[in-house]
């Protein structure tokens, strides 16, 4: 799979910056 | 061999609980964006009408 | 004992082999939805210029 150890973990930072974006502080 | 097998079985536990926590997130994550982007497209069909 | 918890590794290693996946397309997913939104943010904004 190449979704290695650290890609997988750094999803969430992908998410709270998705959801900052779309206009939803609270994380 | 069991003792050396362990660390391995209670790492891999762990993983598995972290992978289950953070597909958690991305369901949530994912039902708030297309949440907001549906609003956008309410609007923005009203706005349309009007 | 050992033959015993082995299954149990190898089911371990496909659910997260699996919850990776999953991860994955959640993920993929969730880049092609904020790349709609953002054009479409783009459209509204040009639009509210116009």
């Amino acid at each position: 799979s190449s979704v290695s150890n650290t890609t997988w973990r750094q999803g969430r930072q992908m998410l709270r910056q998705y959801l900052q974006e779309i206009g939803y502080t609270d994380t | 061999r069991i003792n050396q097998q362990n660390p391995s079985i209670r790492e891999i536990r762990q993983e598995n609980r972290e992978l289950k926590a953070s597909l958690e997130d991305h369901q949530r994550a994912l039902e708030l964006i297309m949440h907001k982007y549906r609003e956008h497209m309410h609007h923005k069909i009203l706005n349309s009408k009007v």
